[in-house]
């Protein structure tokens, strides 16, 4: 269940439509402070479902659309779709690309998509349930938030590895 | 105590050992359960050692030392039950170069098997990719991806 | 209020401001005093835009923004009521180049009146030291003072 | 009030006797992660009078004498000694040199020194006070410290403020 492809277009600094391609293997984003990196992992968590607007470094859930900039006015919907290579049926789809796309408006509405087609959010959660990317997966380890494990208070850390096993 | 708990915790606390001594080039990692009435009120323990050193609390040990720490728990997770992909958003920060080196042979290894996309400004780290994305912010408050080759990305970090 | 602290708040305000326009390149800092039933139930709020963006919450800045923004604040808290030394312990972690420089040079100019003593494990922050001290490990758990030149210590962070 | 001189003995991994003579302008302190570099910084904390074993990164106080090593039994105390040039007066004392000390023994005793005189810890206090290298004064930044004050609420930040006026 590879990501092959992350679109974004009106998530927090990507107010232009942009596509990352991913390979397989190690990929690395490097730039400047403020660039836009954390932005892009924060995109992957939203698509996947994230509820938790601290999490995305916000106050609400809409913080994450383009606010406005100095060259361009602000947006009023975000947008991001995440494309899997799902050969390996990890998903219990029978699809070997599976798309997931989520979609908020300035006005509070969201969307779901799945392969194009409307669902819930809940719907989301349930699809990645068992494929070890749910919410407390070691699959994305934000910026800062490294050591956090060590932190834990030892029943913390015991319903963490649960979760893992 | 569920039993696909505990054989997991087994496999993850070999691992973690493992993985702790090639990271650190030595040392001891355990992981431990604590004691309880129940057995499911049981929580998880490090009790660490770098090379050399005497075992004492986590907060002692460096800001370095304890990402690395860390990382290794994450690997020896990763290593006992894959994960389809993993994000890591600058975990090697608080590393010297020899550390992140380690770090990123270490990734680089395990990404035969798992895909990794890691943001970072470590030069070590962009060396072991195979693919470099370069976010920069061409327009006032908008990012736009751009192609980097590594002595592309090398420039940039090097001021 | 304590008229004392209003006019430190003031110059506080008015340094700070400054010293983030000169530290980012431009944008905009604002201390701001919250309201309050009470004068002295007021607080302090930051209101900071880094040059070309939108005025957000500071949680959405970029790790490197909020460390910046943090030791602007702390350079401006210094210029208006000098401390007799400053022992900075690797603040500019999560600075990239161009900014560990732009630190690094605004440390040296402080340095000329408040004595500085900086943690680092960064090249550019070690090219404005006056002098350099290494720490290393020689004996296994024991810390032992080396005396180092540019050069060495240059080389022992490019591993 | 610069900083002249700093000894150690048997403080954290300075197992061995070691004095660090800083010069004024700036000094940067290198080494490889774990060599002692913050362990320094920490024992100016503590000659200064820190009493949170938590902001010493330890459980209890004599957390801070040296533990053993592979090279090295454990000592049963710990001593650190911390000159300053006093030329300017800064220090309400009438020398140009102050040097303060301070060594804890395992079995828990403590003693204070100023100017090789004994006193007690609310005299060292006393004599900081009002010298912007106080408790909360922003002499110190600890590592992973540095965006706390970005973290703190208004009033705690109005508190740290009213302390630096
Ligand atoms: N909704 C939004 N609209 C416009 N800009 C936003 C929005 N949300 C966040 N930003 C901006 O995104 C920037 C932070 O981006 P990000 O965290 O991705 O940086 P980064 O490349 O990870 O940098 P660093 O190397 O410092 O960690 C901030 O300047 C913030 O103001
Ligand atoms: N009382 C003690 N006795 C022996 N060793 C100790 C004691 N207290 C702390 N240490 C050791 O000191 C080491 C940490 O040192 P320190 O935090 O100064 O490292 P550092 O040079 O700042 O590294 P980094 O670059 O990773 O921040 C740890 O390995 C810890 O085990
Ligand atoms: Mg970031
Ligand atoms: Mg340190």
């Amino acid at each position: 269940m590879q990501i092959k492809r992350l679109e974004l277009y009106g998530f927090k600094t990507f107010a232009k439509r942009t596509t990352i391609d991913f390979t397989s293997g190690m990929s690395a984003i490097v730039g400047p402070n403020g660039s836009g990196k954390s932005n892009i992992v924060d995109a992957v968590r939203w698509v996947l479902g994230e509820q938790s607007a601290k999490t995305l470094r916000g106050a609400k859930m809409n913080d994450v659309i383009f606010k406005g900039s100095d060259s361009q006015r602000q947006l009023n919907f975000a947008e991001v779709t995440l494309v899997f290579d799902n050969h390996n049926q990890t998903l219990p789809l029978d699809y070997r690309e599976v798309s997931v796309t989520r979609r908020v408006y300035r006005s509070g509405e969201s969307e779901y998509l799945l392969n194009k087609q409307q669902v819930r959010l809940q719907d989301i959660h349930q699809l990645f349930l068992d494929t070890g990317v749910g919410k407390s997966s070691f699959s994305i380890i934000g910026q800062g938030q490294v050591a956090r494990i060590l932190d834990s208070k030892p029943q913390e850390r015991r319903a963490i590895f649960e979760e893992a096993a | 105590m569920n039993q696909r708990f505990q054989t997991t915790f087994t496999q993850i606390q070999t691992a973690f050992a493992d993985v702790f001594a090639q990271m650190f080039g030595g040392g001891t990692a355990r992981l431990v359960l604590t004691d309880a009435e129940y057995e499911d009120e049981r929580g998880i323990e490090l009790h660490v050692q770098p090379p050399g050193k005497k075992m004492q609390h986590l907060s002692l040990l460096s800001g370095g030392e304890r990402a690395l720490t860390a990382i290794c728990l994450l690997f020896a997770i990763i290593r006992v039950r894959p994960v389809p992909f993993s994000i890591l958003d600058e975990v090697e920060a608080a590393l010297d170069e020899h550390n992140v080196n380690r770090f990123a042979k270490y990734v680089h290894s395990y990404s035969q098997d798992s895909q990794f996309i890691v943001v970072t400004h470590r030069q070590g780290t962009m060396e072991m990719a195979d693919a470099l994305y370069g976010v920069t912010m061409q327009q006032a408050g908008i990012s736009t991806l751009v192609s980097v080759r590594l002595d592309e990305a090398q420039k940039m970090i090097q001021s």
